[in-house]
């Protein structure tokens, strides 16, 4: 499903070049569900918008069902990017004034559905992410951090993603909360689709099949978890 | 040093109201390193804001350092809040086409030391929340997520403020990183600051001495720290 080879991504600040990414290779097939681990500025969120085909990497090259991602326009990358991917984003990434409902509806606008089933879809994506009914009718600013998360969350799954790109999803949750949006998570595996989390927190990564840990830009180890 | 009486919230969106905040008292001591933890949206921010006089209570008192907070104007509330508090915010609240240096010496700018001793203190402030110095020169839109939150925590201490309010201040970091954190909070409260902190991590309010837990806009407990 996604295949990477030698990514490399170099920032240039001023005449300063920071390597975000040092030579990534790997493979995850249709399916599974695999975390992303390792310290703060290792490239975890670098390496994600390139598989979210968000971002470009500087050299090497990426695969995606077996299309080159940088052989494709623009419209094709848009049209990938939403019928495929579902992204929930390190800081959310909502429109601050619209409301809940709103936000979460949002990638639905390309689809031919009318309101009401737009609507339908986004109050089950909400369910999904644990967000209590009362909260549905604010505006995305005037919520807790936790409660924009879960937003971010419901967001990410209402077009039903075939790839679930998530980064750091429960950076802002308590345990019970995070267990409500992991559970949505293996059950959305278990239906098949491919799960790639980003996290710092060894109980989140626990839920996945495999470990691939990042430091300094290159893959330090990529294992099967023992534990499951 | 910190005294509430009865501390309520409610925010009107529309007809709806929401009481974020049911009737909130607590004592918090000069010196006291304090834990607030509990589920998402439980009030933890809400009260964190109203603490830090960054926002008012809709019944209820506080007191800081003796002072009714109620009382104070708006040049007396901003002196406060300048010279006694160091916030860190959930969501960092930096400015992203300023450098990282440029951020954390922000609060210094209305004392009148130069250029140069602004600029060893904000490199000491980055140095306690471990930030590597090759991001110094980072606009801080051009950081990783943890990263910004380091630059944040460094914002915070670099005026040296009697009174830290942290608000997840680990949500985006890595174990070691933490560590290195709740180590400068730590040496922070050993020379007498007050410390006090939302976290939704258990490991991370085992730092503390006294733990208040949320719920519903009340306090459900408020214990000592027994592991300490
Ligand atoms: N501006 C606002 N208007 C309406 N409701 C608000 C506003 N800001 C916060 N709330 C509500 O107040 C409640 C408490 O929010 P608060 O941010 O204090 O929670 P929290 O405990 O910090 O949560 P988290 O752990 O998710 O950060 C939430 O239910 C939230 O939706
Ligand atoms: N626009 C940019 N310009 C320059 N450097 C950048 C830019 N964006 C990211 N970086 C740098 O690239 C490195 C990797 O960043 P990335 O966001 O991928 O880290 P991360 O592993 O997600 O970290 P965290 O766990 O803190 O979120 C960091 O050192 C960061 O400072
Ligand atoms: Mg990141
Ligand atoms: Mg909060």
């Amino acid at each position: 499903l996604i295949e990477c080879q030698d990514l490399t991504k170099i920032y240039k600040t001023g005449d300063v070049e920071t390597a975000a990414l040092r030579g990534i290779s790997l493979t995850i097939e249709k399916g599974e569900f695999v975390s992303i681990i390792g310290p703060s500025g290792s490239g975890k969120s670098t390496l994600m918008h390139i598989l979210g085909a968000l971002d470009t990497p500087t050299s090497g090259q990426f695969f995606l069902e077996n299309a080159d991602v940088s052989t494709l326009d623009d419209d094709a990358l848009s049209e990938l990017r939403r019928s495929k991917i579902g992204f929930v984003f390190q800081s959310f990434n909502l429109l601050p004034r619209a409301t809940v409902l709103r936000n979460v509806m949002l990638p639905l606008l390309y689809l031919n559905i009318g309101e009401m089933q737009r609507k339908q879809k986004a109050l089950a994506a909400l369910k999904s992410a644990g967000l209590e009914e009362d909260r549905y009718y604010n505006l995305s600013n005037q919520l807790s951090g936790g409660q924009m998360q879960r937003v971010s969350i419901a967001r990410a799954l209402i077009n039903n993603p075939a790839i679930i790109l998530a980064d750091e999803p429960t950076g802002n949750l308590d345990t019970k909360t995070s267990q409500v949006i992991m559970e949505a998570l293996c059950r959305l595996h278990k239906n098949g689709h491919t799960i790639i989390l980003i996290t710092h927190e060894a109980e989140i990564a626990a839920y996945s099949e495999r470990i691939i840990s990042i430091r300094d830009g290159i893959i330090e180890s990529d294992k099967k978890n023992a534990k499951r």
